[in-house]
């Protein structure tokens, strides 16, 4: 464990309680994919299943425990308590074109060609896309709630903190390095750039977040 | 091992 991966983590967790505030307040899931959501669930149930077999440490296992119960919880809430507030019409994108793709890459790329390392790296593969049915919300309305875009850039922050971790990891842990994650991470890192740029240039700056038209 | 999957990433 290293500060990035700390921070990075807790910038992970803070996205969480962000949209769960954001939900809780204004009572209304608006502006919410919910396909992003249901992607995360696939992502943290396929990656935690090691949870059966494999112990890390105490931090490792409550934090993945955490990450599947809280993301079942916000597709609970956007399900059926705010359901009203949801709107599929404009949660439109295809995420078949994203699993799809995602299972070809993981039967392909994986360190072991086993169910649960097959499953790994396809929920790494698919992380690294899943906010894409949220993006391509944020660009057809065009506008977000200042705090949906606070929950974006902790996600992000998240991503983009992993990168100095396998840096450090790199120089201090002799060479070590893991490929898969680090592709699909800056694929990950890279969709924020964009919102990040609108992010810093007009929310932190105390504007509402605005695409151009 | 630069490969061997460790997951002890989150």
């Amino acid at each position: 464990m290293n500060l990035f991966r700390l921070l990075g983590d807790l910038s992970h967790l803070a996205s969480i309680f962000i949209l769960l505030h954001k939900i809780q307040t204004t009572r209304s899931c608006r502006g919410i994919s919910f396909k992003t959501q249901a992607l995360y669930v696939t992502v943290f149930v396929a990656r935690y299943l090691d949870l059966f077999y494999r112990y890390v440490s105490l931090y490792n296992s409550v934090m993945k425990l955490f990450f599947i119960a809280s993301s079942v919880y916000i597709l609970y809430l956007m399900k059926y308590k705010y359901r009203p507030t949801n709107d599929p019409s404009i949660d439109t994108f295809r995420i078949e074109y994203l699993l799809g793709p995602c299972v070809l890459l993981s039967l392909i790329f994986n360190y072991k060609f086993s169910v649960t390392e097959v499953l790994w790296s396809f929920s790494i593969f698919l992380e690294s896309v899943a906010i894409l049915p949220q993006l391509f919300m944020l660009q057809r309305t065009g506008e977000a709630e200042t705090i949906t875009t606070h929950y974006l850039a902790a996600l992000g922050v998240y991503r983009a903190l992993y990168i100095p971790n396998w840096i450090y990891r790199y120089i201090t842990e002799d060479g070590v390095v893991d490929p898969i994650a680090v592709t699909a991470g800056l694929v990950q890192t890279g969709l924020y750039i964009d919102f990040f740029y609108v992010y810093f240039t007009k929310v932190l700056q105390g504007q509402k977040f605005e695409l151009p038209a | 091992n630069a490969t061997e999957a460790q997951h002890d990433e989150l």
